[in-house]
């Protein structure tokens, strides 16, 4: 199963 | 004195000219305590968006510094989209842009752009430069 790790990041904003 | 403190100093709209003793004083602080680089990300972000120009330019500037004295660490905070989302609000119409004084806008990019030389393994850094040249906010 793919383990779904708290990424410690967001994602792009699109200016 | 705590980072807060010095960054107060250090990006003071009164100011008469660049405060290097507190500049350097942050960058010291950043580079001597442990996971200081996230605190120091928050406070610089916050700073950056201040509607006063020189406060905000003297943040930029303080954030250069830091990028050329402070470890990976610092880095790594900046070349997240967490950071660089910040930036990109300040250039962008679709957010702050049209409130954000023209020379803060310009240094902002300044800054994106040449991280993208400096600093190529931040690879988060590129592509937010790269978006920004699609969507038009950045021009030749």
């Amino acid at each position: 199963p793919v383990i779904r790790g708290f990424s410690d990041d967001e994602p792009l904003v699109i200016a | 004195t705590s980072l807060e403190a010095l960054i107060q100093r250090a990006t003071s709209p009164t100011n008469p000219g660049p405060d290097t003793a507190a500049i350097d004083a942050f960058c010291g602080m950043v580079n001597k305590e442990p996971n200081s680089a996230h605190i120091a990300t928050k406070l610089i972000t916050t700073q950056i968006q201040s509607p006063q120009e020189w406060e905000a330019l003297q943040s930029l500037n303080l954030l250069e510094a830091c990028m050329k004295r402070c470890g990976s660490s610092f880095h790594t905070e900046i070349g997240k989209f967490r950071f660089l989302n910040e930036m990109i609000k300040l250039v962008s119409p679709k957010y702050l842009g049209s409130q954000t004084p023209k020379p803060v806008r310009d240094r902002v990019l300044q800054l994106m752009y040449s991280w993208t030389m400096d600093y190529p393994r931040e690879t988060k850094i590129k592509e937010a430069y790269q978006m920004l040249r699609k969507q038009g906010v950045v021009t030749d």
